[in-house]
């Protein structure tokens, strides 16, 4: 069977608000190690894969790993009738087809639960190859949910260049061009205003703003995010679910017509 | 979409 009880219960809320637009039902794969999702956008053109350690929740139990496939919009609609503060506890047991969701409030005086019915996915789980990256950008990540707001409002593609300079977004559109250029910033006051690039070689790639911009839902999760490049790769756009996990996107690059 | 690339290119199946 299966116990975990998430004192940040409202984790799991900003984790499935970041991914569902992108992806409607997925398997949450669940081992002694925690709680990992992968799964591909419909037009197979990104790639999601997200985990959250066992060591991040205050109490885990798993006897053997199961998958749970569920719908994410259903699974959005329960974890919206969390309280921001609750503690989420999930209990599902090896062969059945729901999973539990209670909620405790802090002052343990509202307790509720939801029974969430489970599905049958069929998914394609994808190796992921570690890669020496030629660029490494870390900047804020409401810095990273900007440029992609302001450039999808000119064009539909971003040429995103990494050199010595800095880095920089280009688009164009119908109504012109945009050049946004973010450069190392090791020097600010907060730490989270602080921009770190780290580049082994110069690398420019061109990606669909449509899924850049997708990403950037999770923002709330943490206070920077990190796109990795590689030449001819696809980028990795990485936020930290603290220190408890990670959420990973992957974007294919587009290619010269 | 033109020029699009599929991520299943990018990674093994398994």
């Amino acid at each position: 069977m299966l116990e975990a009880r998430l004192v940040q219960g409202s984790m799991l809320r900003k984790v499935v608000d970041a991914v569902k637009d992108l992806v409607s039902d997925a398997n949450i794969d669940v081992s002694s190690s925690g709680f990992s999702l992968q799964a591909m956008d419909t037009s197979h053109v990104s790639l999601i894969a997200m985990h959250l350690r066992a060591d991040a929740f205050e109490h885990f139990r798993c006897d053997r790993p199961m998958s749970m496939g569920m719908s994410l919009a259903n699974l959005a609609k329960v974890l919206k009738c969390a309280g921001s503060d609750d503690i989420v506890t999930l209990k599902a047991n090896d062969d059945g087809d729901t999973v539990t969701f209670m909620f405790e409030s802090p002052k343990e005086d509202r307790v509720s639960d939801f029974e969430l019915k489970l599905m049958d996915i069929d998914s394609e789980h994808l190796g992921i190859p570690d890669t020496d990256y030629c660029a490494t950008v870390t900047m804020p990540a409401g810095e990273y949910a900007r440029i992609c707001k302001d450039l999808s409002s000119i064009g539909d593609t971003v040429v995103i260049s990494a050199t010595k300079d800095g880095v920089k977004f280009t688009t164009s559109g119908d109504v012109g061009t945009a050049n946004v250029t973010v450069r190392q910033n090791t020097t600010a006051d907060k730490k989270e205003d602080q921009t770190i690039i780290d580049l082994k070689e110069p690398v420019a790639l061109t990606f669909a703003l449509r899924y850049l911009t997708s990403f950037a839902k999770a923002t709330p999760l943490a206070t920077h995010v990190t796109l990795s490049m590689t030449r001819e790769l696809p980028v990795m756009v990485e936020y930290a679910i603290q220190d408890m996990g990670h959420l990973r996107f992957y974007l294919a690059p587009k290619i010269e017509d | 979409p033109p020029g699009q690339q599929s991520i299943m290119k990018f990674f093994s199946k398994g």
